[in-house]
């Protein structure tokens, strides 16, 4: 543990734990892609599946129970209990053209060819693009609320801690994987357009309002 | 590369 994996760790846990009090306080899920919370909650069903398998740390677990919960939680509130302030016209991307591209990349690009493996590996391709649909209808409603944007932008945050951390792990570990850190670049590069609005605006006290 | 069989970060 690095101290940019445990802040990348607690950054994203921020994120989570924002948006789900931001929809259960405001009793709405106004600006909310249902569609990436849904592949949110399918980034950790895939990838915590080794919570029955392989225990790694106390830490390690408690968190991935918290985040499997939290994601659930969030999708239950969107879907049922707040489904009413759902803004499905403008939640429109198609998430199939993020599906069948990462499944077929994780079954020919994987470290190996195991079950466990490959759902690991779409798990860490799918997270690289499953803010894309969150991104979008922010597009196409032209604003964001401004906790909407601290959600995104410690979600933002943790995978951009996350790319430090593997340069920590290479250099005083040894550690090295391909597949994580390219997707993880993918995934941070994404938020680069977010990331200057967010500065350049929400910090300035202005309201998230596109076109920029 | 990752070490095969449990990948240690979240």
């Amino acid at each position: 543990m690095n101290i940019f994996r445990l802040t990348g760790d607690l950054s994203h846990l921020a994120a989570i734990i924002i948006l789900l009090l931001k929809i259960w306080k405001t009793r709405s899920c106004a600006g909310i892609s249902g569609k990436s919370q849904i592949l949110f909650a399918l980034v950790f069903t895939t990838r915590y599946l080794d919570l029955f398998s392989s225990f790694i740390s106390l830490y390690n677990t408690v968190m991935k129970v918290i985040y499997i919960m939290c994601a659930y939680a969030t999708v239950y509130l969107i879907y049922g209990k707040f489904k009413a302030t759902y803004d499905g016209n403008h939640d429109t991307f198609r998430v199939e053209f993020l599906l069948i591209p990462v499944v077929l990349l994780a079954v020919l690009i994987n470290h190996a060819f195991a079950p466990m493996e490959i759902l690991w590996t779409f798990s860490i391709y799918l997270e690289s693009v499953a803010i894309l649909p969150q991104l979008f209808m922010i597009s196409k409603t032209g604003e964001a609320e401004t906790i909407t944007t601290h959600y995104l932008f410690f979600l933002g945050l943790y995978r951009t801690l996350y790319l430090f951390n593997w340069i920590w792990r290479f250099y005083f570990e040894g550690f090295f994987d391909l597949i994580a850190v390219v997707a993880g670049l993918v995934q941070t590069i994404l938020y680069c357009d977010f990331f200057y609005l967010y500065i350049t605006k929400v910090l300035k006290g202005k309201k998230l309002s596109l076109p920029a | 590369s990752a070490e095969l069989g449990h990948h240690d970060e979240l």
